[in-house]
Order: structure tokens, then sequence, then C-alpha cells
């Protein structure tokens, strides 16, 4: 069964692009058929692999207003396993275009269900809001992968993030589970991180993944050279956090 | 002339909240009669400013709709000359609610007109999107201030931003202009932060403020104590750099 994570916060800046697209990319490098689907109209994760988002066939945008089948917009990556579905700036249009059109919600659902059999890993990488761009990520997911950067705002989201989550499923996606609490941009030389991070655990327990990603530099280097972190420096300590990341979220069950 | 400057940028945690609370912080110690409006449904910067959003009788929500006048839901600060029009999660509300409401696009605006004489400066802090919230708030405003984060990905999303920017100027506010460019979380150790402020530097030339905001953990461990920075550690590097920024604010004009 294809595994389908989304990677959502409606806090901004808190690490969604660069989990989604260094989980996608560990993920195929343990040979893992993988799919990124980038839902966000800054088309950070496609930029992030590489692509340029202004010269762009298809996207998710034409997919999502029934212009394109979601096989039609796919591309292949610089790694043999990952595929990506881009977006871009276009899909500010579907914000408002989607909103006059039937079954709204459930469009990138009925999209993805036809293309289970290809892939075992989805992951979709949302906009820092809760419109429907997030709502059709969070309705077509199995299970929702939430990054909590250790600061104080982003602790102070989460309940709505919570609440949202079990609205959807409440309404749109009965099944959707929470596949778990990721910290980011730890830095332990800071009481604030310890602080956040102590939090978490308390609140969330064993939904908080043992591994922490830190705070570090090679991390955000790595997109301006349109690469995941695995294939800028291996050696980092970013990379070493999200392929120790990556084994957790392959062996590990959905935690609930 | 009431000085209204909308904080805005897509992009999200870029600085925008820790910008908005600590120039209006620092305008209201120079005297500067300021108003701080949140029209984020975060609630960020009023929690930054040590208010309990859960627990509002009026917010800007209420203000948007129709249902109370701008007055009546202001608060007042820690600072005799800063007051606030907080914001919170009923704002994800209005969002849906004013599309089908008249002039959904000047709301604000029309909100923010009958209080001009009360105030020397009115500061708007808007959330991580362009949707109909930033819309109000660069309708309302007479210019808009940038924070860039020295990242690869804020970089990327500033043409988007100014190609916004325009649209709005030509079909709802004609006077908007840009307030500047401010350069945030400005490590000098990383190549990346120098990279980005010389590109934003040979872009936007004298629109890029001189004062640049480094990374300091003080800027975000003042936000758990619900205080700006200037009143949680005033010896601060950040606050420092807040201090200089708001007098560059208060001496220039609008840089066009
Ligand atoms: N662990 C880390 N260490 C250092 N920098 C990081 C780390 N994780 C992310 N970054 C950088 O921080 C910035 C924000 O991260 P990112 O863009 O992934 O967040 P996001 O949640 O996707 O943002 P948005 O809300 O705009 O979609 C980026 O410039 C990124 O390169
Ligand atoms: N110069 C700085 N140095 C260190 N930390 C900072 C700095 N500026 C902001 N921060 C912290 O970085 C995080 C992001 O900043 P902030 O919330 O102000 O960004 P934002 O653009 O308002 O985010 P959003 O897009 O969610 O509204 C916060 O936790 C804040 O405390
Ligand atoms: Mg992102
Ligand atoms: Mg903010």
């Amino acid at each position: 069964m294809t595994r389908i994570i989304t990677v959502s916060n409606q806090k901004g800046g808190v690490g969604k692009t660069t989990t989604a697209v260094n989980l996608a990319a560990a993920l195929a490098v343990a040979e893992k058929r993988t799919l990124l689907i980038d839902i966000d109209p800054q088309g950070n994760a496609s930029s992030g692999l590489g692509k340029d988002t202004s010269d762009l066939d298809g996207s998710i945008y034409h997919v999502l207003i029934g212009e394109k089948s979601l096989p039609e917009v796919i591309l292949p990556t610089d790694l043999p396993y990952l595929s990506l579905a881009p977006s871009n700036i276009d899909l500010i249009g579907a914000e408002i275009e989607m909103l006059d059109l039937p079954r709204r919600e459930t469009r990138l659902k009925e999209a993805v269900v036809s293309r289970h059999g290809e892939y075992e890993f989805i992951i979709i990488d949302c906009p820092p809001s809760l419109s429907i761009l997030t709502v059709n990520a969070l309705t077509a997911a199995r299970s929702v992968l939430v990054p909590l950067q250790c600061e104080y705002f982003a602790l102070e989201g989460l309940t709505h993030l919570m609440k949202t989550i079990g609205l959807i499923r409440s309404s749109f996606n009965p099944g959707l589970a929470l596949e778990g609490i990721l910290l980011t941009m730890y830095s332990p030389r800071t009481n604030l991180s310890r602080q956040v991070a102590e939090e978490a655990r308390e609140h969330f327990s064993d939904k908080v993944f043992q591994t922490v990603i830190p705070r570090n530099v090679r991390l955000s280097e790595a997109p301006s050279f349109g690469k995941p972190v695995i294939l800028y420096d291996i050696r980092s300590k970013g990379a070493e956090a999200y392929l120790a990341f990556t084994k957790e979220v392959i062996s590990h069950e959905q935690k609930g």
C-alpha cells in the first residue's frame, strides 16, 4: 500500500520544504519508488530539486483544475527512484478557481488514487496556510508529518494545526493519521530549543520522532544548487539527520 | 500625515512579525504614537506583545466583517505610545466570509482612514500568503516594508512579491510605495548570507535599508515572554539593530 505523507504546518519557515525534499531524496536513495508533489505556489520543492519553475509545460495547477492528468506533469529528477510533480506561481490562480469547482476538496486525492500502484511513497509539500491547497493535500494523504521549528511561535501554532487535522479527519478523510512531529532547526546551545523540544515531547510524547534535525547551514545552501542535501554534502550534519529520520519513517508505523 | 506601513512577504518565517513588533515598539519608545494591527490569523504579533489571543472581546476579525469599529478592538500595551489591534484564529473565517462581502479589498482601509489623526505610525503585520487579508493590508497602506531572510528560497520569492505590489498599485492603491527591503537573520559567518545580501543590493540598490538585522537568539526568546526585544534585552544585538533600523525609518522618505 502506497504511503501518502503530507508535510504541513501553517506556521511559515519551519522546514516543510526542506523536510519534504530531503525525505523524498533519502527514500529514493533507499530505492523506494517515490513521488514528490509540490502544492505550494512558491514552488520551493520544485526549485530545490533543480527545476526551473518558470518554464514548465504542466504543473500540479493543471491537474487540480482538471486540464491534465497527474502522469502528464510528472518529471524525472537527478535520482532514479524520485519523480516530481512540480508547481509554480500559476497555482495561486487555482486557489480562486477551485472554490467554484465541484469536489474541490478531493481533486488531488482523485488524481493520486489513479497512480497508487506506481509508487511506494508519495510526499506532498504544502504552503504555509490552511487554504484549499492544504485541504486537498490533507484529504489525499494517509498521514501528516508536522515539522516543528524549535521556537516559540511555532509551538504556539501547533494546537490549531492539530484541530484542523481533526476537522479534516471528520469531514473528508477519516483515515488520516499523524505520521509524527519532527523537531527542526534545533540549536543545542540555546535554552529555547531545549525548552520547545521538552514541551513538544511532554504534549505529544511518542508522536515526536527520535531524530532531531539540527540547524545546519548546508541545509540552507543546498537549494541554491538545486540539490537535496544528500547530493550536495552527504557528510554534513543536516544530511546525516535526514538519513536517520528517513530510516525512522521507513521502519515505523504511523504514530496515531 | 500618518505613515501606514504594511510588513509583508508571502515567504514564511522571514521575520515579518519580529520586524512589525520591534519596529512598533521602538517607534513607541521614540514617543511616536503608534498602532500595530495584527492581520495574521496566527496572532503572533498579538502574543508577541503579551496578549492572550484566546481571550479577546474583539479583534481585527470583527472590524473586517463590519461588526465593530477599529477603536472598539484597540488594546493598550506595556508601552504608553503603543496600541494594538489584535487578531486570533477567528480571522481564518474572515478569509471565506469576506469573499462575498461588498468592497472586500478595502474594508481595512475604510476602518483605518477613520483613525488617521490619532496615530503618527500604523504598522500592519501580514500572514505568509497573498490572500484577501494581505490584499486588505496592502490596500490600506501608504508603503510596504519587505523583510528578506538572507536565504535562497526567500530571495527567489521576491520577484513575485514585487509583481503583486505592482498589481495592487494599479488596481486598489495607486499611492502604494516601497518603504524598503530589510535584510533579516543575517549570519556574517556564512557565504549564503553574504551572497543573498549582495544580490539584494545589486537588484534593489538603495531600496535596501543600511541596517541589517543579524541572527540573534534574544529576538526569538523575547516572544516567549510576551515582550518586544527592547523590553526583554535592550543590550542585545537584535535590539540594537531594530533601534538603528527604526531611526532609518523615522528619518528617511519612502524608497520608491
Ligand atoms: N535545519 C535547518 N538548518 C538550517 N537552515 C534550515 C534548516 N531547515 C530549513 N532551513 C532553511 O530555513 C528556511 C526555511 O525553511 P523551509 O523553506 O524549508 O521552510 P518552509 O516551512 O517550507 O517555509 P514556507 O512556510 O515558506 O513554505 C529555508 O531557507 C531553508 O533553507
Ligand atoms: N533576526 C533573528 N534572529 C533570530 N531569530 C529570529 C530573527 N528574526 C526572527 N526570528 C525567529 O524566527 C522565527 C520566524 O520569525 P517570524 O515569526 O517573525 O517570521 P514571520 O515572517 O512573521 O513568520 P510567518 O511567515 O509564519 O508569519 C520566529 O521564531 C522568530 O522568533
Ligand atoms: Mg516551503
Ligand atoms: Mg508572522
